[in-house]
């Protein structure tokens, strides 16, 4: 298995070291660790094209919600999940604006009713391993319930 | 806590691990034994919220999480090191490796065919077994957190939870998540375009064949979906040429990492299993115009 542009190699090493296991209390029984799994992506069954029926039920049941984005990802972009949060239907509260992390900008916010949809400026798929900061500065203030 | 789980020294780490670490299995539906690594919040484990974050694929690890986002630890060679911004800083964090078969998941049938919904309900099964172990964080605020196709995992478990009123669940936050198949593939078409990813010419032969009147508002062109053979022949050859140019399409100006080795391995086997990694809007349009179309879109092929 390979994954475009990314190399796990040191990961997969280190987690398949029998010490490593031995201290995750893995049993032998347990298949090697790998990134991602070949046999489980190529027999596995999309049901849902769409989440908006789960993603509105929850809101309406007051569950708060926060979707983002990094910015640069070509995988899932910003765009169509910016499309995905206008059509939830629930009204936008505010204009987009930016919001800073130590005086800069890291990315750009709008808030709903009883969700809000973020940009991580400069970031690509997985957020919290290219802008960091950024990354715990937002879900620090999500789980705060300040507005950011 | 749940002692037999416990984790007291992890190798590469120099130092004691500075708060409580648990890993260990959880159960699903019978012979499903699906792996977790929990850290306690180094804030006030006993009055911070409780997370649980899943990864995408699907099949993909939520270890990649532990250990190269927001996890406490990054593994350099053979040591590890701290991460200043983990997320455990502000949380307790569970990191659930899900379905059967990701990671150091199993299950005793050697069964890995999984869908939505067989998924969703394994999590909460996980779930409910972990707050067996851990019944001292049944009060604590609960959210779900993910990326990519945990866009797809996050919601589904989350209409569940709000039949589950033992749970303290008050919400989510999903990453880059897969939430839509049909909007991610439109606008993964407009985000290629307005990033330079393909020319002006090629832009206007899409929004030509794929929109009403030429009209390149969003509501009038559909590339995903469309039956209009110019368009989807348009739409192939866009996504053909940036599928074979080595671009790191999960950050588009980063490198592409990927080792002499496995890019070798990588070429050759990529027209039919390319990743699944964190399955995504552009790779499904790719596969959808290729399974369905027999047009002659001309594709280099790189030996």
């Amino acid at each position: 298995q390979t994954i475009p542009c990314v190399d796990d190699a040191i990961l997969i090493r280190y987690l398949g070291r029998n010490d490593v296991r031995q201290a995750l209390n893995i049993p032998s029984a347990a298949p090697d660790w790998v990134d991602c799994s070949t046999v489980v992506s190529s027999n596995y069954t999309m049901q849902n094209p769409s989440l908006k029926t789960q993603v509105a039920a929850s809101i309406k049941a007051g569950k708060r919600g926060l979707i983002y984005n990094g910015d640069t990802d070509l995988v899932c972009d910003f765009l169509g999940d910016e499309w995905f949060s206008d059509q939830l239907g629930f009204p936008q509260i505010g204009s987009y604006e930016a919001w800073y992390v130590n005086g800069q900008v890291a990315g750009f916010v709008k808030h709903y009713d009883g969700f809000a949809y973020a940009t991580i400026r400069g970031s690509g798929h997985t957020v919290p391993e290219y802008r960091p900061a950024a990354a715990l500065f937002m879900i620090e203030a999500f789980l705060n319930s300040t507005k950011f | 806590a749940f002692e037999a789980d416990r984790v007291t020294k992890l190798p590469g780490l120099s130092g004691e691990i500075k708060f409580n670490t648990f890993s260990g299995y959880l159960d699903g539906e019978p012979g499903t034994h699906l792996h977790y690594i929990f850290v306690e919040s180094q804030n006030d484990p006993a009055n911070d919220p409780l997370l649980l974050w899943l990864n995408g694929g699907p099949g993909c690890s939520s270890l990649l999480g532990f250990f190269t986002e927001q996890g406490p630890f990054r593994v350099n060679g053979s040591q590890l090191t701290e991460n200043q911004y983990s997320w455990n800083k502000v949380a307790n964090m569970i990191f659930l490796e899900s379905p059967a078969g990701v990671g150091y998941s199993y299950s005793d049938s050697g069964n890995y065919t999984h869908d939505d919904d067989s998924t969703s309900a394994n999590n909460l099964l996980a779930l409910k077994s972990w707050f067996v172990k851990f019944p001292e964080y049944k009060n604590h605020d609960f959210y779900l957190t993910g990326e990519s196709y945990a866009g797809v995992y996050i919601p589904t478990l989350s209409v569940r939870l709000l039949e589950e009123p033992s749970i303290n669940y008050k919400g989510f936050a999903i990453g880059n998540g897969y939430l839509d198949r049909v909007l991610l593939g439109n606008s993964a078409i407009r985000f290629a375009y307005h990033h330079g990813l393909i020319d002006s010419s090629m832009w206007r032969k899409i929004i030509t064949s794929c929109c009403n009147n030429g009209d390149e508002s969003p509501e009038n062109c559909d590339f995903v979906q469309t039956t209009d053979y110019k368009c989807s022949k348009a739409v192939a050859i866009a996504s053909n040429f940036i599928n074979n140019i080595n671009l790191n399409p999960y950050s588009i100006y980063e490198d592409c990492r990927t080792t002499a080795s496995s890019l070798a391995v990588d070429t050759l086997v990529t027209r039919k299993h390319r990743s699944n990694r964190r399955k995504l809007g552009w790779s499904l349009i790719r596969k959808t115009l290729k399974q369905s179309e027999t047009m002659e879109v001309e594709e280099d092929h790189i030996t």
